[in-house]
């Protein structure tokens, strides 16, 4: 069978009274995150829509992760793929 | 047919700078994690779900990710935040394994578990004495001389300790095929303070001791990725330098290298600890019927980015050390880079030790389900790690 493509993390931060949840997808060429707003009780659901930040690391040409390419128009196809 | 015996090791706070990854600079000495993973499915590749011990191992243990355990923080309990999950351990110790725990398995406290969550475990917990002198905030790091372990035995030392002590009891009855073993050892560190016998620094000369490559936070990273490090900030040495945790704002260089040393001089120490555990494995002829998995509950920062510890998104903060030995099957040793997770270890332990693999947990809603999956088992890399 085929193995997955991609692991998931995420990590929550407070900002300025609202949890925001940075959710981070690893393919093999990248890392993407986007921090959104987080509903925490009842729902514990992202809020896709209220965006806070996005990452987009190319680990084939910068696996230090030193260059966020999220808004970079070259890596717009590769950031819609992965949201 | 009498069941493989497992054998559950967790490091604190634990990158895969290892020897057999490569990835530290200098090349670490770990021997006998070395040796494990020479015959062991190695997961060159494996993230946790959260860079944060408590949400992370409440994940790797229930099987589930954070979103369904809602274990964000270090406060709360999966059993009431989540649901009645069954964990690893419990689940062995359900179909009669001896179910034994020691160290820092789940995060200690009543709160985040209630006291290491009783109901995993056939026998009372067992935590080392520690000893205020190695747990004080005074000192970031500390090599600490025999003279002093000897007569203060450092945690982690006592932990092997035990879990030697504890093979010896329980290893007969296994191996005459009555009852098996279900063993979690927990070592705390490479977790700060960096406590450690103080012959691992002569592995690690100041001059071998790089600055990491990446010293600057990315370009275009947005404020909110940032962590402040407190957890490295409250320690007197760091507090006293007046740092403030903010981006590109890290430590003198001279800092820097010394919490790196130390922070590898640990990791040889737990390398240590854990070898002679798996030493005694052998020496009680258990090896050949006992799965080993070890892991390091998730990465961390060592200056790279100018940042440290973990509580980020970032690469070294998610990418954690991960191996599995099943007898009969990796002992000629396995790597593979495919993408894993540490939600795979659930599924892979029981499929191992020829259970019915688990069902996969429904996509909606699975906290009212006791027994599922939310990751895959590895056993399909055993056979194809490509």
């Amino acid at each position: 069978r085929k193995w997955k493509s991609a692991a998931f993390s995420q990590y929550p931060r407070y900002l300025n009274g609202l949890l925001v949840m940075g959710y981070s997808v690893r393919n093999e060429r990248f890392r993407y995150t986007e921090w959104v707003q987080f509903n925490r009780k009842p729902s514990f659901k992202p809020k896709w829509n209220i965006l806070y930040g996005a990452e987009l690391y190319d680990h084939t040409t910068d696996p230090g992760e030193n260059y966020n390419r999220a808004n970079e128009p070259e890596y717009h196809d590769h950031r819609v793929t992965l949201m | 047919k009498s069941r493989k015996n497992i054998l559950f090791l967790v490091a604190d706070d634990m990158r895969p700078d290892l020897g057999v990854y490569r990835s530290g600079d200098p090349v670490i000495h770990t021997p006998n994690l070395d040796a494990l993973a020479g015959k062991s499915l190695l997961l060159k590749k494996a993230y946790v779900q959260q860079a944060y011990c408590s949400p992370s191992r409440t994940s790797l243990l229930t099987g589930r990710r954070p979103d369904t355990t809602h274990v964000y923080d270090l406060i709360h309990y999966f059993r009431k935040s989540g649901g009645n999950f069954t964990t690893i351990p419990q689940y062995f110790k359900d179909r009669g394994y001896n179910s034994i725990g020691m160290g820092k398995i789940f995060h200690p406290g009543q709160k985040a578990s209630d006291f290491d969550d009783p109901i995993s475990w056939s026998r009372p917990y067992f935590h080392p004495d520690e000893n205020e002198a190695y747990r004080g905030r005074s000192h970031s790091w500390r090599a600490v001389s025999k003279d002093e372990y000897n007569d203060k035995p450092l945690p982690d030392i006592q932990l092997a300790n035990k879990a030697i002590e504890v093979l010896r009891q329980v290893g007969p009855a296994a191996k005459r095929g009555e009852q098996p073993f279900f063993l979690a050892v927990g070592f705390y560190k490479p977790h700060l303070p960096f406590v450690f016998p103080e012959e691992f620094l002569s592995l690690y000369p100041p001059e071998n001791i790089n600055l990491p490559k990446n010293g600057y936070i990315p370009a275009h990273m947005p404020p909110i990725a940032w962590s402040k490090y407190w957890e490295l900030l409250i320690y007197k040495d760091i507090s006293e330098l007046q740092v403030s945790g903010q981006p590109n704002t890290s430590l003198p260089r001279d800092v820097v290298r010394s919490l790196r040393r130390a922070y590898y001089s640990s990791i040889s120490y737990i390398d240590n600890e854990v070898g002679r555990v798996l030493q005694e494995l052998k020496m009680l002829g258990l090896e050949d019927n006992t799965i080993v998995s070890f892991l390091g509950d998730h990465g961390w920062q060592l200056g790279e980015h100018g940042e440290w510890c973990k509580h980020t998104n970032f690469e070294d903060a998610l990418h954690a050390p991960m191996m599995i030995h099943v007898p009969g099957i990796t002992d000629r040793g396995i790597i593979t880079e495919r993408l894993t997770e540490f939600v795979d270890l659930f599924p892979t332990l029981v499929e191992s030790a020829g259970f019915t693999p688990l069902s996969l947990c429904s996509e909606v809603n699975s906290t009212q389900t006791i027994l599922c999956r939310e990751g895959t088992s590895l056993m399909p890399l055993m056979k194809n790690p490509t």
